[in-house]
């Protein structure tokens, strides 16, 4: 996070807001809620207390203005400039802008109110733009439905006004870092020739040709995925990709989720229904088998006859010394598994059946 | 090569204006046209870029200019 230069800050708790004007874009009890709403979100996490206004000069004056406003920055039309806000302090100090070129929604179509309102709230209370793509105070827009506080603008704001005496504190997601050495993984797949790393909403990429690793958004690549996947698999041959999360799966070629999807696994893949989910899921080109890990044991899939093999499940155990009882994520590269178990990973040799090394869980990000 | 397309003279109008309201880059003329290794542009570009997690190149590249073309909000104005 980043505080305002020179930390300007508001030195009481008890804060007034007013809305100015309306955006004839919503009813204006959209407006109210999403507009309370972004404000709750910052007093949950802190001693500071919001109370709305309807006369005179409130702490924070919020309008819906086109153009030259007459402050120092002017808006420029439709996209680009979405708001603005000023830092705490007297006058128009905290005082939140949202440009009426604009079309403001309840919905996830752009631009989202209630989204906008919370990042520009921020910068009312003394927050500047953070470089952590998971906080509201990333200056860029982009909303996936839900709109929290992330940890690290929690962080942000408890450094400038401390903790709230609220027992109820409420769950402040943290964006995964490629070299945190407890990052564990929901899933992960190779996909043409690439790897891809799932955490939460996130997706973790290398390329072999780009050092650094690319963290992002899931929806940015498949909108219609749910977060928090659980298991993902690459078949080459048909330039697919499989995701799954509970008794669901969803399947992709590049950046488009194939239609009639999602479907269940049931159906699919044959499995019974005393499985819920699946942990993790690799597939093997040259043979057109995919591995399913369940809990302790494993199902084989063919992807060419459609159907699940005879005679399993199998004991993961067994078949696979040394994996274990439960995997979080696998895929395969250059004829070697990559097994995840928490912060660890295992390299495995498939022919000769055992382990070649012992590696950290995020040992492909370059740390 | 093409000659410079329309899309590019916007491409080059959109940096300038960008590194202009976000990293206090003073307008003074075609400062783009005439980058050198150490003007303005390239530091202001390169900022920019490492505050997105982005390829250091000081250089509007393809990636650069795509998450200048994202939405977002203005500057945190000085109340003052």
């Amino acid at each position: 996070f980043v505080l305002t230069d020179g930390n300007p800050r508001w030195e009481k708790t008890h804060l007034t807001y007013r809305i100015e004007n309306y955006t004839p874009d919503l009813p204006q009890a959209d407006v109210d809620s999403a507009i309370e709403k972004a404000f709750q979100l910052w007093s949950d996490v802190t001693p500071l207390k919001f109370t709305k206004v309807f006369e005179d000069q409130a702490d924070i004056m919020i309008s819906f203005v086109w153009g030259d406003h007459r402050d120092n920055s002017p808006f420029d039309g439709p996209g680009g400039n979405l708001a603005h806000a000023f830092q705490p302090g007297p006058g128009i100090g905290g005082d939140v802008h949202f440009d009426e070129d604009e079309g403001w929604t309840n919905n996830l179509r752009n631009y989202n109110l209630y989204r906008v309102a919370a990042h520009e709230l921020g910068h009312s209370l003394g927050l500047s733009h953070s470089t952590d793509i998971g906080a509201l105070m990333y200056p860029n827009y982009f909303f996936t439905g839900d709109v929290q506080l992330s940890q690290d603008d929690v962080n942000g704001i408890q450094a400038i006004y401390g903790p709230s005496s609220n027992p109820n504190k409420p769950i402040a997601p943290q964006t995964p870092q490629a070299c945190d050495s407890k990052l564990t993984f929901d899933a992960i797949t190779t996909i043409r020739g690439e790897v891809m790393f799932f955490k939460d909403k996130f997706y973790m990429r290398i390329n072999p040709f780009y050092p650094e690793v690319e963290l992002n958004f899931i929806s940015v690549f498949w909108p219609h995925l749910p977060n928090t996947l659980e298991a993902a698999y690459e078949v080459a041959n048909r330039d697919e990709i499989r995701f799954f999360k509970g008794s669901k799966y969803w399947a992709a070629r590049g950046q488009n989720v194939l239609r009639g999807y999602p479907k269940d696994i049931y159906t699919s893949f044959g499995f019974p229904k005393t499985v819920k989910n699946i942990d993790a899921a690799v597939s093997e080109e040259d043979t057109g088998k995919t591995y399913f890990f369940v809990a302790n044991k494993y199902w084989r899939y063919d992807e060419y006859k459609r159907s699940m093999d005879a005679g399993y499940p199998k004991i993961i155990a067994h078949d696979f010394p040394g994996i274990g009882h439960k995997v979080d994520a696998v895929f395969k590269k250059d004829g070697f598994f990559y097994f995840f178990q928490g912060t660890r990973q295992y390299k495995y040799d498939p022919k000769n059946r055992r382990i070649l090394t012992l590696l950290k869980a995020n040992s492909w990000f370059n740390c | 090569f093409p000659a410079a397309s329309k899309t590019q003279e916007q491409d080059v109008e959109m940096v300038q204006k960008y590194l202009e309201n976000y990293y206090n880059l003073k307008n003074d003329g075609d400062q783009i046209e005439r980058q050198k290794k150490s003007s303005p542009v390239v530091e202001k570009l390169k900022q920019m870029q490492e505050f997105f997690g982005l390829k250091i190149t000081g250089k509007p590249d393809a990636e650069t200019l795509n998450v200048m073309k994202q939405p977002r909000c203005g500057v945190p104005d000085m109340a003052q």
